[in-house]
């Protein structure tokens, strides 16, 4: 309404302007028409309404790492040939999901408590998430590197903990919910994924109480020595790496939302779309 | 003959198709937050609708109905309207206001297809 007043106002003091000098208005003629910038940045705030943005973000792209497997996951929705907007992703109930967030640790003075690259807290400022987007999905995943020298064959033990209370040195002990494990092998590569669903849900219920997750490798009894073997599943950056190799290492969380926008598709269109 | 081939391609033009209709993100300064795609292929539905309608325009009957009237004595009923019957849903790649990466589907942005209705 406020850039059809605009237009309308524009249009007004054009014709006044019209009537007072007919020779100036002959030479703007000629001229390609300039919109008005107050109409364009209506129009530019209409267009951001439809895709779900308040107003227009500001960002320094030097310093944000477009994590690999989010441009992964963009190929794959666009190379899809049948049309639907729910995110596909195996072993997660995100089919209902038609937003993913990434998250990265945010890194504190905690950090400095755990020495060693095995156990780790991790934690995910999930406050970004807006209130009107429902929670479908929550995935932790966690990058691996190789281990070609020594034991080869040897399993981990994956586990994941939330954090219900934070512990108190010499006063309380912690309170952790132990949420999903998975066993690797660490002689393979790729990442690991964690489904870490009931941490997020409780971190959006109750934000003051996010005190994160706390993720702890188990070699099951093998030597007690920081090796390479203990950083198979990487946690934490190792005081050798670049920040830049680090930023592709690094745990992520994905959060996958639905921002209730889509009408559901009737099963006449679907056949249609899949014909 | 060249004549006739001069009236076919006008009347190829005026038929209701689908025409290319692309925002360039980096033209309105938007590159900087959206990461992928770079820009906006959306397409339009423009042309008219008139009688006999081919196949290819999966035109209703009522429709074809208010064409063929309209052929008669146009004022009548106007022709059927050229307008998208088949759309698709766009993913994109993008910075959130908190510098979040996002990946976002939206519904029916694109058009697929044009019909007369």
């Amino acid at each position: 309404t406020t850039s059809t007043e605009k237009v309308v106002s524009h249009r007004h003091s054009d014709k006044k302007s019209h009537s007072q000098d007919k020779g100036s208005n002959e030479e703007q003629k000629e001229k390609p028409q300039i919109p008005d910038p107050a109409i364009l940045a209506g129009l530019e705030g209409n267009f951001l309404s439809l895709f779900g943005l308040n107003k227009r973000p500001i960002v320094d792209r030097s310093k944000i790492v477009i994590p690999e497997a989010m441009k992964q996951l963009y190929a794959e929705i666009t190379g899809h040939d049948v049309d639907s907007v729910n995110i596909p992703k195996p072993g997660l109930h995100s089919k209902s999901a038609n937003t993913v967030r990434s998250f990265t640790h945010e890194d504190s003075k905690i950090d400095n408590r755990f020495l060693h690259h095995h156990r780790f807290r991790l934690f995910f400022n999930v406050s970004t998430i807006p209130q009107s987007e429902e929670l479908k999905a929550a995935e932790l995943t966690l990058s691996r590197a190789t281990v070609v020298e020594g034991e080869t064959n040897v399993r981990h033990q994956v586990l994941v903990y939330d954090i219900l209370r934070p512990g108190i040195k010499g006063k309380r002990d912690p309170i952790f919910l132990l949420i999903d494990s998975k066993t690797v092998l660490i002689n393979g590569t790729g990442t690991v994924s964690l489904d870490v669903l009931p941490a997020v849900q409780r971190w959006l219920r109750q934000p003051k109480q996010n005190y994160g997750l706390l993720v702890h490798v188990d070699s099951a009894g093998r030597t007690a020595a920081e090796g390479p073997v203990h950083r198979h599943v990487r946690l934490k950056r190792s005081a050798s790496e670049t920040r830049q190799e680090w930023d592709q290492q690094q745990p992520l969380l994905f959060a996958y939302t639905d921002d209730g926008r889509n009408k559901p598709r009737s099963i006449r269109d679907v056949n249609r779309s899949r014909r | 003959a060249s004549l006739r081939r001069g009236h076919r391609r006008k009347n190829f033009h005026e038929i209701c198709q689908r025409r290319a209709l692309y925002v360039d993100f980096a033209d309105v300064g938007w590159n900087d937050w959206i990461v992928a795609p770079p820009g906006y292929d959306a397409y339009y539905c423009h042309g008219e609708c008139t009688f006999p309608m081919p196949d290819h325009l999966n035109s209703t009957n009522h429709a074809v109905v208010q064409t063929l009237v309209n052929s008669l004595n146009p004022s009548l009923a106007p022709k059927a309207c050229c307008i998208p019957t088949q759309l698709a849903s766009i993913s994109m790649l993008y910075l959130d206001e908190y510098n979040k990466v996002v990946l976002k589907n939206y519904q029916d942005m694109t058009v697929v297809g044009c019909g007369c209705r």
